[in-house]
């Protein structure tokens, strides 16, 4: 089983969406997925019809087990999605209590990366979709990866984000004791501006062979599929941004095993 | 001296392109704005070539002092805009540091408001950029503004969000002893997809009078003024998105007396 997390500090670049396209397009290969939703506010969870505010059971249950959880116990909360091996491990609003929590309380950073290997003979392939901003759950999701995805919005205030994601992960790299790769997927380009294009080359510049030599597009079917509640390459398998995000894959699949 | 707040605790829905084009407009009205960024990501800071990594005074040294600051040490932490009657007080990364030192000290909510009334005598209006999460620089914020903007994205996962921000209201409203306006900003509304134009419907059905009877569009201007350092209104004057802020800055203008 791999575990890919995907992973900004900045707000609203697409992570979610990469998640959950990514996670599709997986499932479509025949994988085994699980999508699991570290985000307070869920919305990966809200996308599949889980309210984060009422969920009692998910991703929040891990942190609150003296024991270590059971494979069996894990599986009970799993809910189901659209594609049917492809399951969501749903957030609820109180992972955000889980901050003050953290505070004296040693290996919270490795809950998730330890109960996620319980599920190694059921799922190949665990996506987590993680919060923006730097904190237990976060923490969380870089331990427990053995790849990282960062969206990057194609324009300028983005790349200051950037540099500050750079820094975490120099941080975290210290207390992991393996190498994490990351993969920049610029997304949410506009060919018509001029800070597009000129942000793109800047990416390609300073990152060079860690960013997806392609580009995700901006496309308005992403929010009608979050609407209707379908992955995107089912709700428009045609539409340019599912086209850049299934060469996205591809070259992600192909960058040689992760760490 | 009036202080407009633009909050929402979901990311990237354009709180700092609504921040600094309302203030752009109003210095066109002849108003003495002040911007003041409580965002540790500091984008309006970057806009204006702050850099808030690297950033010794600003917000954060409101909530460093001993004793008050009087109005000539609060002038000396603003810098200057590409426009003359227009001010920023910088953020920087350090603000983030506040949750911690926040836990067990009395009054941190009330900082921010208490500074910003020595600035009575030189400015007009002040415009709080905030932060996407819920936490003591969003709880400033809201206890010191005489009015709240809620830039909203019209797409569903939105709403959510914006649930949780009336939430978050309702909560601050019992600490404050005067009421809290909120406007609803519609933005990004594309109205090419389908999930634009049923988000927009839903607002206007639940939060009736408080939504701005207009929607700012999708416009791809906003990136290359954030990219060129300059406001919106003097970036592009034309533009369909710039249009649409100066009708909405007439309805805010017209909403009556801020609480
Ligand atoms: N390529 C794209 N083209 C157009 N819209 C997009 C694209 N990718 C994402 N979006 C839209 O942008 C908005 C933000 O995306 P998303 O929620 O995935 O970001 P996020 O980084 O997960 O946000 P948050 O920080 O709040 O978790 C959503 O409305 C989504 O539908
Ligand atoms: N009406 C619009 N049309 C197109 N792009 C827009 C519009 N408003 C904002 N943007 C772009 O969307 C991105 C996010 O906007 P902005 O940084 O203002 O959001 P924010 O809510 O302040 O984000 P954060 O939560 O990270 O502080 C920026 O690239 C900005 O240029
Ligand atoms: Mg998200
Ligand atoms: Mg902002």
């Amino acid at each position: 089983m791999e575990i890919w997390s995907v992973a900004n500090q900045k707000g609203g670049v697409g992570k979610t969406t990469t998640a959950v396209t990514l996670a599709g397009l997986l499932a479509e290969q025949g994988k085994r997925v699980l999508l699991v939703d570290l985000d307070p506010h869920g919305s990966l969870s809200s996308y599949f019809g889980q309210d984060p505010d009422h969920q009692a059971k998910g991703a929040y249950t891990l942190f609150q087990q003296k024991d270590e959880l059971s494979a069996d116990e894990l599986r009970t909360l799993l809910c189901n999605t659209p594609i049917e091996s492809a399951y969501l491990l749903p957030a609820s609003t109180a992972l955000a209590t889980l901050e003050r929590q953290a505070i004296g309380r040693d290996g919270m950073g490795l809950v998730v990366g330890k109960a996620l290997k319980l599920m190694s003979s059921i799922v190949d392939i665990a996506i987590i979709d993680s919060p923006p901003l730097l904190g237990i759950l976060l923490v969380n999701a870089l331990a427990a990866c053995d790849r990282l995805v960062i969206p990057v919005q194609t324009e300028f205030l983005a790349l200051k984000g950037l540099e500050r994601m750079t820094h975490t992960l120099t941080m975290m790299a210290r207390s992991r004791n393996r190498a994490l790769n990351f993969a920049i997927v610029p997304t949410m380009f506009d060919r018509r501006t001029q800070a597009s294009v000129a942000s793109l080359r800047h990416l390609r510049n300073h990152y060079g062979d860690n960013v997806f030599p392609g580009r995700i597009p901006v496309d308005t079917k992403f929010r009608d599929a979050s609407k209707a509640g379908q992955y995107p390459h089912v709700f428009s398998p045609d539409s340019h941004g599912i086209d850049a995000y299934r060469q996205c894959l591809k070259w992600l699949q192909g960058q040689g095993q992760a760490s």
